[in-house]
């Protein structure tokens, strides 16, 4: 079912 | 100094019980424009965006900015001692160390408070940037709630497709395979099974099912949810809160190696 990703790889720190 | 009355209390314990699962301990941040919360769960797969603006409270008042940490668990069970139909009133001072929720019943004769104490939570904020989605599909939440809750019970993954036929939800496991697919529906006699598909590109993504059956639990804030999709993006699930703001939760695609 492929590999997570997480979310700090799209959305950058503020 | 901090005073928020909101007269519907029982949507914060709809919002609190809506992410507790996922996320154990937040920050609230008050300011002049409303609570806001911004929060990633333990494996940072999924993060949480909730607003709830000033103008949906009766009275609001906020000095200053603030972040108030709380678990989250502990938020719930005070939240639980309110009744649904309660008026609550938070208060907190600059710079103590506790909030205070005072429940009042509709008719005024029970009134109830609970102090609450803060913890200082390490969090950073992550920028969501403003995006231009390929689909979004706006249906009935409790449709939603189900498709996850079937799938869930056939795999671990899902592949959300979008197309102009409608949205294909696929999953596999040691059973078989599933589809379930949705098509636009905006003749239904109520608004609340009503579905809208806006599809500018075919686009599809690979999700974990747990986290988007985490998402509905959410289910009982509003009638509709809605996804919105880009090529290698998170998933935007997004549940109004009435005409006072949003549950957003966002949601890590999973890639092929």
């Amino acid at each position: 079912g492929g590999v997570q990703t997480s979310i700090g790889q799209f959305f950058g720190k503020a | 100094m901090l005073e928020a009355r909101l007269v519907q209390g029982g949507m914060l314990k709809k919002v609190v019980d809506a992410v507790k699962d996922l996320v154990t301990e937040a920050n609230i941040d008050v300011s002049s424009s409303g609570f806001q919360l911004q929060a990633m769960d333990t494996s940072h797969v999924s993060l949480i965006a909730m607003h709830l603006r000033s103008d949906a409270f009766e009275h609001f008042r906020c000095d200053r900015a603030m972040s108030m940490g709380m678990s989250l668990a502990n938020l719930a069970k005070v939240l639980k001692c309110a009744g649904n139909d309660d008026i609550v009133t938070l208060k907190a001072n600059d710079d103590g160390d506790t909030v205070t929720f005072m429940f009042e019943s509709p008719k005024e004769d029970r009134v109830s408070d609970f102090e609450l104490k803060l913890m200082d939570i390490d969090s950073e904020h992550l920028g969501i940037p403003d995006t231009d989605y390929c689909a979004t599909v706006t249906m009935p939440s409790g449709e939603y709630a189900r498709i996850c809750k079937d799938l869930s019970s056939i795999g671990d993954t899902v592949v959300i497709s979008a197309t102009k036929d409608g949205v294909k939800f696929t999953t596999s496991g040691d059973v078989g395979t599933a589809n379930v697919t949705v098509r636009q529906n905006t003749t239904a006699d109520k608004k609340e099974d009503q579905t809208i598909i806006d599809l500018k590109e075919p686009v599809a993504l690979t999700f974990a099912l747990r986290y988007l059956t985490s998402f509905a639990k959410a289910t009982p804030l509003a009638t509709h949810v809605t996804l919105s999709m880009t090529r290698e993006l998170p998933v935007m699930v997004e549940y109004a809160i009435q005409d006072m703001g949003f549950l957003r939760f966002y949601l890590a695609p999973k890639i092929e190696d």
